[in-house]
């Protein structure tokens, strides 16, 4: 309830009328991100422990969220090593054949299965230099690998499995090779 | 496509067509059998500094009524997954390094999506600046638009006008300008069309002030350098993170639907926007998970 009242106290202030306008000064603005970040980290917390008590009480993993993926960056996936990836949506209907891009690094073979070790499709696609150059963006990303994820129940959660190989599988990510319309 | 010079790429009900320097031309709406031309450019308006009233924090002020390209040359690369149909994206790299786009359309959905990163916005000359994309048609919409109210009901705007009083125009390009928390859209009651145009974050929005009929501008960057003397007491001119200024990254959902349609189209759309599903990774292993 304290970390939740947390994220609660950090909208009341967001309503203040400078902080939806953007009228607020320069220091209140950096003042405002930091609020709402403390209390998004709160609420992370919360989701580890409901999924603490969902799962076996042997695991003791937290949970890494993507905070940066607006910047196509994603420390977690960014390593080159095996994941689980869970999807929850928040919405109240389904959602069909929803894209999931997640930032990778080179030089390793990706593929996706579904939580009956089924293989989907995926593909990678280069991030552009104007996206892998914006500053302060710390990455070692330069794709992104993309698949889609069938159906995500209302507020449901679907779990992926994200496989990273050092040779080429049969059911690896196609690269996509960009083609310039003027050649 | 036949036209060599050209590029179409489809998505579920649309064919969106492109030139061959990769900038989108046309939009055919198959199950309509109805097309419109469309062009998506990036303009800046230079901000008034001087001795008058300075454009900032509060107000939106132009020095010039008119916008200026903000670029016309364009590099851009066409990824098409031939095979899965999983990726369709243009990456478009504008002559200016402070502008890049990438357009992507999907097989499954019916919006072209528009992926934009802008900034630092060069303010050497010492002049303020103010970003607008543009989405420009060959739509009749009667110099009227439609902007949502809080994610509410959409409300009827109209060129140099208001509803409950004559209005004396002062300002033509700010005293047009409209909140835009979730969509803007555009009507051709004659073709029964509408163009709307989906935001990821509130913006200000309007018609074009050069050609008020079948465009639509959203501003998606400023960056001002002297204070509009409203209370802030301070420039609009955040420095991000290295201090050069700061880059942001947005993305706007064209839907181009019959008027009728268009509701049910944008409505679920927003929400689906607004909360898109969050992804987090674990270290579980797999069998436990299971």
């Amino acid at each position: 309830e304290m970390n939740l009242t947390k994220m609660r106290e950090a909208m009341g202030v967001m309503q203040h009328h400078d902080a939806v306008t953007g009228t607020e000064k320069q220091h209140v603005a950096f003042n405002y991100a930091k609020m709402l970040d403390s209390a998004m980290l709160q609420c992370r917390h919360i989701i580890n422990e409901s999924y603490k008590k969902l799962l076996p009480k042997s695991s003791t993993s937290e949970h890494e969220f993507c905070p940066y993926l607006n910047i196509s960056s994603c420390p977690t996936t960014e390593m080159g090593e095996s994941r689980i990836i869970y999807l929850y949506n928040p919405l109240g209907h389904r959602l069909i054949n929803h894209t999931v891009r997640l930032p990778i690094k080179n030089g390793y073979y990706y593929r996706i299965q579904d939580q009956n070790n089924q293989s989907v499709p995926s593909v990678l696609v280069p991030i552009p230099e104007f996206v892998q150059k914006i500053p302060g963006r710390k990455s070692v990303a330069t794709k992104e690998l993309v698949f889609r994820v069938p159906v995500i129940e209302p507020l449901g959660i679907t779990t992926m499995y994200m496989y990273v190989d050092k040779n080429e599988q049969p059911n690896s990510a196609i690269e996509i090779k960009g083609e310039n319309p003027d050649d | 496509n036949d036209d060599k010079s050209k590029w179409q790429v489809l998505t579920k009900n649309l064919i969106v067509e492109f030139y061959s320097n990769g900038t989108i031309s046309r939009i055919f709406i198959d199950k309509l059998h109805q097309s419109i031309s469309i062009s998506n450019e990036f303009r800046l308006y230079h901000g008034a500094g001087g001795t008058g009233r300075h454009s900032g924090a509060y107000i939106f002020r132009p020095n010039e009524q008119k916008t200026f390209p903000v670029t016309n040359k364009i590099k851009s690369t066409f990824f098409i997954d031939r095979k899965y149909h999983i990726v369709q994206e243009v990456h478009q790299q504008f002559d200016s390094s402070f502008v890049g786009q990438i357009i992507r359309m999907d097989k499954y959905n019916d919006n072209v999506e528009f992926d934009f990163v802008v900034g630092p916005i060069p303010v050497n000359d010492q002049i303020g600046k103010e970003i607008v994309v543009r989405y420009k048609t060959d739509l009749e919409n009667d110099e009227t638009f439609y902007t949502d109210a809080n994610g509410r009901q959409m409300l009827r705007r109209r060129w140099n006008y208001r509803p409950s009083w004559k209005y004396n125009v002062q300002e033509p390009i700010s005293g047009n300008y409209y909140p835009v928390n979730s969509r803007i859209a555009i009507r051709d009651e004659k073709q029964s069309l509408q163009m709307t145009i989906m935001t990821d974050r509130s913006q200000g929005g309007s018609l074009s002030p050069e050609q008020i009929n079948g465009s639509i501008d959203i501003m998606i960057h400023r960056r001002l350098l002297h204070d509009d003397y409203f209370g802030v007491g301070e420039a609009l001119n955040e420095p991000g993170v290295d201090g050069h200024g700061l880059v942001i990254r947005g993305k706007h959902l064209l839907l181009l639907n019959s008027i009728k349609q268009s509701a049910s189209e944008h409505r679920p759309l927003a929400q689906q926007m607004f909360m898109e599903p969050i992804i987090s990774f674990t270290s579980i292993e797999s069998n436990k998970q299971a």
